[in-house]
């Protein structure tokens, strides 16, 4: 760490690992949260966070009652919720939570996704805000926008954390523009793209969209109808100029002949080849206020449910009683034995969910529930 | 049959000292209130109405150094344990 400008890290990846966890929530639900309210600090700035299982890590999280150890005790519900140590070494950056408060992932209690977004703040070197609307504010509230940073809050952490020069950018949607990455943006993007069949080319979404099937990329698109490989390519926004933004993830509802584009915290519904007004809110599924994002959607026919995929953990939305199956989120590992990374898009066709992970797609039988196959991703462009 | 609220009958008789040890506290705790070493702190002594005021100031409160209710409601108010001045 470093006293330059007050403490930071003097790195970008920063490793964070949790302790002593809380009865008040399932702990994959604690992992899920932590991890969310880290993804806050990432995706506004250069900065990334890696879990670790160790005792060492950069941040340690725990919950615990009154003395616990750093001559700052807790004092019973209410109060003091929770503090943080800023950067340093040894107890540099742990995160401590009042483990006699009630911790809950909603609106009642003391929502844990919130205050460890503020306390991760302290880890990472900033201090109070006087502005209520900043999420560096001292107080606890139980309401935040959509946004739950302020311009304030994205200013002081990259006033912190410059971006890293010269690092290749592969996902700018963690917060990096495509403006500081000429590679996919200005003259080098039509031969980038003219190149499809890159070995190392990913896509961000996969979906049937009427009888042709879309491959999303950045603010790129690839149309392959039927199984003809002569593919239409172009800016997203030449096919869908409602669209203006990357999509994350897209599914396709055959029985309502619709597509569902999903970028961050909202959705486009998209009927023939026409967006269909406005964006709406993903919160329309059912998700908790804290889920920002999703990295792949699929609608599995057979079923009649729609899988939404985010980092390890996965919903299961009822199309057909149109609410979010009771029990959820669950581990993806443990549903989809073979699958247990983050996923970038995910496909179904007859039968099977082709889960796209970097480079490569993995053919995932669902009745036989494991993975039958691994093949480029790029072949499914012909190459 | 009448009921017995003890808490209601002994609140204002305590209050100004509640509100004194809970101001004091967290004026301590947020504010970099020098402890006292000897003898009760003075709602009145200059560095605990001077502290009064910086958190006023901070939460953008009337700063009059005064424990008026809206200044107690805040200082009751769940919050982050980590100080709002440097240390």
């Amino acid at each position: 760490y470093s006293h330059i400008q007050g403490t930071r890290w003097n790195k970008n990846v920063i490793t964070y690992s949790i302790g002593r966890y809380t009865r008040d929530l399932p702990r994959n639900t604690v992992d899920s949260l932590v991890e969310s309210a880290f993804s806050v600090w990432a995706r506004a700035s250069s900065l990334t966070f890696v879990r670790s299982h160790t005792r060492n890590a950069d941040i340690m999280v725990e919950f615990a009652t009154h003395e616990h150890g750093d001559l700052y005790p807790f004092d019973g519900p209410r109060g003091t919720l929770a503090h943080a140590f800023g950067p340093g070494l040894g107890v540099g950056g742990d995160t401590h939570f009042d483990d006699d408060e009630h911790w809950t992932a909603g609106q009642t209690g003391f929502n844990l996704f919130v205050v460890a977004a503020h306390e991760f703040g302290h880890a990472l070197g900033l201090k109070h805000s006087r502005n209520p609307q900043s999420l560096m504010y001292p107080t606890y509230k139980s309401s935040h926008s959509a946004n739950l940073l302020s311009n304030e809050d994205i200013a002081n952490i990259n006033a912190l954390y410059s971006p890293v020069r010269g690092r290749p950018n592969y996902f700018p949607r963690h917060g990096w523009s495509s403006q500081n990455n000429a590679w996919l943006s200005g003259s080098l993007f039509p031969q980038l793209m003219e190149n499809k069949c890159a070995k190392d080319l990913t896509f961000d979404a996969v979906s049937t969209v009427g009888d042709a099937t879309f491959f999303f990329r950045e603010k790129y698109l690839w149309i392959k109808h039927n199984e003809q490989y002569d593919i239409k390519e172009g800016p997203i926004t030449n096919f869908m100029p409602k669209i203006e933004s990357s999509i994350d993830a897209a599914f396709w509802v055959p029985r309502r002949s619709t597509a569902y584009l999903i970028h961050e915290s909202m959705f486009w519904t998209v009927k023939g080849s026409l967006v269909k007004g406005k964006p709406r809110a993903l919160t329309h599924f059912g998700f908790p206020a804290w889920v920002q994002d999703v990295d792949a959607a699929v609608h599995v026919v057979k079923t009649g449910r729609t899988l939404f995929f985010m980092h390890d953990i996965y919903w299961s939305y009822n199309e057909n009683r149109r609410v979010m199956d009771f029990g959820y989120p669950k581990y993806i590992s443990e549903d989809f034995p073979g699958v247990n990374t983050t996923i970038n898009a995910a496909f179904y066709k007859e039968g099977f969910i082709y889960f796209f992970i970097g480079p490569q797609v993995h053919k995932y039988d669902y009745t036989q529930k494991q993975v039958v196959e691994v093949e480029k991703a790029n072949s499914w462009l012909g190459c | 049959a009448p009921t017995f609220m003890p808490e209601t009958e002994s609140t204002p008789s305590t209050e100004p000292q509640v509100d004194l040890k809970l101001a004091t506290e967290y004026l301590q705790q947020y504010y970099n209130l020098e402890k006292e070493t000897m003898g009760r702190m003075k709602r009145s002594g200059p560095s605990f109405t001077s502290k009064v005021k910086d958190m006023q100031i901070f939460f953008g409160l009337n700063a009059t150094g005064v424990l008026d209710s809206d200044t107690l409601e805040l200082m009751r108010s769940p919050r982050c344990g980590v100080p709002d001045v440097e240390d």
